[in-house]
């Protein structure tokens, strides 16, 4: 199982639909101070993870979508989808490839109220669907698997009984 | 429940021993339970000496040795617990040139059994992952994202054309 | 007191303007108070705008945008109290190539009255700077100093003995 | 006024007299992670602030003291001098150069017990001298004189009220 493709719409600094292939194996991201690196790694956060404290930098889920910049309009949803290729079939669906999208949407007229959808190869889901087939991957937002800007240095600062929770959640 | 955490305990500390050993070129490290008979009641500590120094405690490491120490308790974590995708971003803005090669030499070998994303400033990092994308705006405010950059022309912040070339 | 706070703060709002203007190259940032009535009862906020980009929480800027904006408060400050010394230790650890060397270029141009020591692994700094110190261990555990050192030899780890030619 | 030479003896990894002459302007400090830089910048704060809580990244004051490293004895008192440029006459002593030194000794046979002396060219003081003098030049160890490895990112991260302090402090 690998991560085959992202695809963003609207997705804060990525406003327009940006495809982003990837290959199995290890992939270098690089490019200036604010251009948007980091804002891929919330982007597949926010598809793995709605739950996960660690979240998105954000403050709420509508900061997520597209500010329109100096010059452009805002946009009123953005989309993330992730392609996951699943010839190994560690994900429970029986398909090859395995797309998880989330996309959320302003509801009009009220700048923070919005609606949030789940979709599994297009078929609506729900939020629960997402948990049920990522832990089958140890797939989580929560994990080891995603060490954000600055969490390196917070791993030595914390106390002793935080840092043996990390034992706890693992066991 | 204290004996799955005891299990987690040696599992990962044995892999963090071997890890930072190779990640610092021969120092010594090991992970060390305040209260072994009721481990929920204490925390977890730290202790790392790197090659040719006396140990320390964590705090008196420097800003580089810490940041590897780290690099080897996350590699521990995800060897003890493997997942198909792992993003790494920027762990290396503390390393020296040669210890940010390790980090990178280390990833690259783990990412024969798994896949790697690192988001990363450094060129010693860039030239070890064999594949590159570059983000950049390619108008104000607005992210575009270069496949297989060629990172000689990253230090002049590559402008919208070039970064395509 | 309160006209005591309000002409720090004056003071420091419009060197700290002027000088991200210049470190970010055109990007607009500002201090605000939450209470100006009564500045002892609220805090201090900053909002930045880099160039070609909306005006956010600082936030939601990137952890090199923060750096800089970081870097611009310092030197304002240092600018309205100046003093004949300072030192910097690894402040361009977030700031990619660009960013770095237009740190480095300030601290170089405020150099002509006070003295800098800055302490970094980043070429571009180095570069930047007239004088360079090396330090290294020459035996285990115990530090040397390398005068003018040169820094091409510093990507291979200086060895001992190579460091001191 | 500008810092002329550093000369260290058995401070933290400095196992043994080293003297570092300075000029006016521009110094770049570079070398491998572990191997001494910052220890540098505790040496100037060893010195110039006393009772800073910024204090030298240390816990007790004799964590100062070279402690041998692998192969060698550890030392029993350390010291440090600074000496400065006067010839603009910023410090008031009436002399060209100001030497200011900190000597710290081991009390013998208590681990953790020392005694802690100040000199001003040679001139045995205290430490009110020490405050007294920097003063007049603006050299404080908790003013934004000395950016510490780290500090770049608590200046975002910190509160707003924390914030404003900086500025009453300067006030
Ligand atoms: N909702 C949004 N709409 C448009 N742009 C946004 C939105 N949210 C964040 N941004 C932009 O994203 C930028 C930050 O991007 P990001 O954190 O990914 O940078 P980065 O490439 O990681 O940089 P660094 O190297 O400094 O860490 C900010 O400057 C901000 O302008
Ligand atoms: N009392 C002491 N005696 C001997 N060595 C000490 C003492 N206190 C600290 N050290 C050593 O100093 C080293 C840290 O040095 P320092 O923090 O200056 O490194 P640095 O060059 O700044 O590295 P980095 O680039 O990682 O920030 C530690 O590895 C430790 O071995
Ligand atoms: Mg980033
Ligand atoms: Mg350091």
């Amino acid at each position: 199982m690998y991560l085959k493709r992202i695809v963003m719409e609207n997705f804060k600094s990525f406003g327009k639909r940006i495809e982003l292939p990837l290959l199995p194996g290890y992939t270098a991201i690089t490019g200036p101070n604010g251009s948007g690196k980091s804002n891929i790694s919330d982007a597949i956060l926010f598809v793995l993870g709605p739950k996960s404290s660690r979240a998105i930098r954000a403050g709420k889920l509508p900061d997520l979508i597209f500010n329109g910049g100096p010059s452009k309009r805002a946009a009123s949803e953005c989309k993330v989808s992730l392609l996951f290729d699943n010839s190994d079939n560690v994900l429970p669906t029986g398909e090859k490839e395995v797309e998880l999208t989330r996309h959320i949407r302003l509801t009009p007229g009220h700048a923070s109220d919005y609606s949030s959808n789940f979709f599994i190869n297009g078929r609506r889901s729900q939020l629960a669907d997402f948990d049920d087939l990522l832990s089958h991957a140890r797939l989580s937002a929560d994990g080891y698997n995603f060490i954000q800007q600055g969490d390196i240095n917070r791993i030595i600062q914390m106390g002793a009984v935080e840092r043996r929770r990390i034992l706890d959640d693992i066991a | 429940k204290k004996a799955g955490l005891l299990k987690v305990f040696e599992g990962i500390n044995g892999r963090f021993k071997r890890v930072y050993n190779e990640l610092s070129d021969g120092g010594e490290a090991e992970l060390i339970l305040e209260n072994t008979e009721s481990p929920f009641e204490g925390g977890l500590h730290i202790k790392a000496r790197p090659p040719g120094k006396k140990v320390l405690r964590i705090e008196a490491l420097s800003g580089g040795e810490k940041g590897l120490v780290s690099m080897a308790f996350i590699f521990a974590i995800q060897e003890f617990m493997p997942s198909p995708f792992y993003l790494l971003d920027e762990v290396d803005q503390n390393l020296d040139s040669v210890n940010a090669e390790r980090v990178a030499k280390m990833v690259h070998r783990n990412s024969q059994s798994a896949q790697f994303l690192q988001v990363s400033l450094r060129h010693v990092t860039l030239n070890e992952a064999p594949m590159k994308i570059g983000v950049t705006m390619s108008q104000p405010g607005l992210s575009d994202i270069v496949m297989d950059v060629d990172i000689s022309t990253i230090k002049e912040r590559p402008q919208p054309k070039e970064a395509a070339a």
